[in-house]
């Protein structure tokens, strides 16, 4: 349970940076 | 009781707060087991040097049991309100705190519906401007042609103005006004002619 | 709401816990405990019970120096000193992971999605005022490919009359 936690939480903390980076590189291929 | 997973804080943390507290307590319960034991050792080191003593080692363990058995329940009791504040106090985010990575939550909230209509949005303006694009490129072509049949045109009215030149520079000036007055006095001279002709019949006759 | 040092707290609260266990650890405690020890050599049961208070202290306080060590946590709670800081004027509950992740990530995004958007709305406002311009060109080169065919279709028109009546006159020659 206490790993579940803390996995969740860590995937909170780091992917929407992750997700947002790739969608930042898809939006600026896509306008070029 | 339900259970406070507070993942909010492991987020921040990177563990859970209670594993923390479990990390200390064991370590600390640990330690008190050690020193006992290491107490304990003493103990019975020293009433080896002891003549004639006659204290034996079950005593001293029943001794240790009971002071350690005592010492564990203060000290549980002890570490559980510890703990308790350590979570309330200390390894824990306010409510009314949001973490700096969650601070766009705050400062633009966007519902799914909303994101929905904006990309929704993002996709008109997208099919617009590509309107936009291929209406410029039908434009721009037919500007080409334009300028294409506009030169055609001009060199076939270029033409007509050297025709006239042409005239021109034999001494007519206009060229076609030249022509219908060339055709005029010819038609004159032609009349000429008949009425010469006919004099002249008249003349052999008589 | 008062704003207090994490660190520091940690370190009162051990501090209070080790006063109390070794408060409850009391020398007359242990002397009771190990009484026949007690009783043969006081001083030394003495010592000992020194010596574990001594060493109970010093392991602990090791301990907490490593865990804090280990998670490098006393700049980790500085950090939250300071994030509690800077967001003490903010009332009622803060935001909280809705546990969709999909509709959590919408307001990362969003701030993206609304530049491009943005972008995208200058790039067709700019290019419909540009195709303006083209279709006023194309239209005056309508305008003008039509003056321009009508001034050939007058010129044909005028040379057509001309060359008939240039036939007139060459019939006219010709007659006998």
């Amino acid at each position: 349970f206490d790993e579940v936690i803390v996995d969740i939480a860590t995937k909170r903390k780091q992917y929407p940076r992750k997700i947002l980076e790739c969608v930042i590189k898809t939006l600026k291929a896509r306008h070029e | 009781m339900s259970v406070d997973p507070m993942t909010y804080e492991a987020q921040f943390f990177g563990f859970t707060p209670q594993t923390c507290m479990l990390r200390i307590y064991i370590a600390f319960q640990d330690y008190l087991f050690e020193v006992m034991q290491a107490v304990e050792q003493v103990i019975l080191k020293k009433l080896e040097g002891i003549p004639d003593c006659d204290i034996s080692p079950v005593q001293i363990r029943k001794c240790t049991e009971k002071f350690l058995c005592f010492m564990k329940g203060h000290f549980d009791n002890l570490f559980g309100k510890m703990e308790q504040l350590f979570l309330q106090l200390i390894l824990r985010i306010p409510p009314n705190i949001l973490l700096p990575e969650d601070k766009c939550q705050e400062t633009n909230p966007y519902s799914e519906e909303e994101f929905q209509l904006l990309q929704k949005e993002i996709k008109e303006l997208q099919e617009k401007y590509k309107t936009e694009l291929y209406t410029k490129q039908a434009l721009l072509a037919e500007l080409e042609e334009q300028k294409v049949v506009e030169a055609k045109l001009k060199q076939t009215l270029t033409l007509f103005d050297e025709l006239e030149n042409v005239a021109r520079d034999h001494g007519t000036s206009d060229f076609r006004e030249s022509l219908v007055s060339f055709v005029q006095n010819s038609r004159k001279l032609q009349n000429i002619r008949d009425s010469v002709e006919k004099e002249s019949k008249k003349l052999k006759i008589s | 709401g008062t704003t207090f040092s994490r660190v520091k707290l940690l370190d009162t609260m051990v501090d209070t816990f080790l006063q109390k266990l070794v408060a409850a650890g009391s020398y007359q405690r242990f002397a009771d405990c190990y009484e026949h020890l007690h009783r043969l050599q006081p001083e030394t049961t003495q010592r000992i019970h020194d010596k574990f208070i001594t060493q109970l202290q010093a392991s602990i306080r090791e301990e907490i120096s490593e865990i804090k060590e280990e998670g490098n946590l006393e700049t980790v709670l500085n950090s939250l000193d300071k994030i509690v800081e800077d967001g003490k004027n903010h009332k009622g509950p803060a935001w909280r992971p809705s546990g969709t992740p999909e509709r959590d990530l919408c307001s990362v995004l969003a701030p993206y999605f609304l530049q491009q958007r943005d972008t995208l709305r200058r790039h067709v406002q700019k290019q419909e005022a540009r195709n303006q311009e083209l279709a006023e060109a194309v239209l005056a080169g309508r305008r003008q490919v039509e003056a321009l065919q009508q001034q050939v279709q007058a010129q044909q028109q005028a040379w057509q009359a001309l060359r008939k009546q240039r036939r007139e006159l060459a019939a006219v020659l010709m007659e006998p």
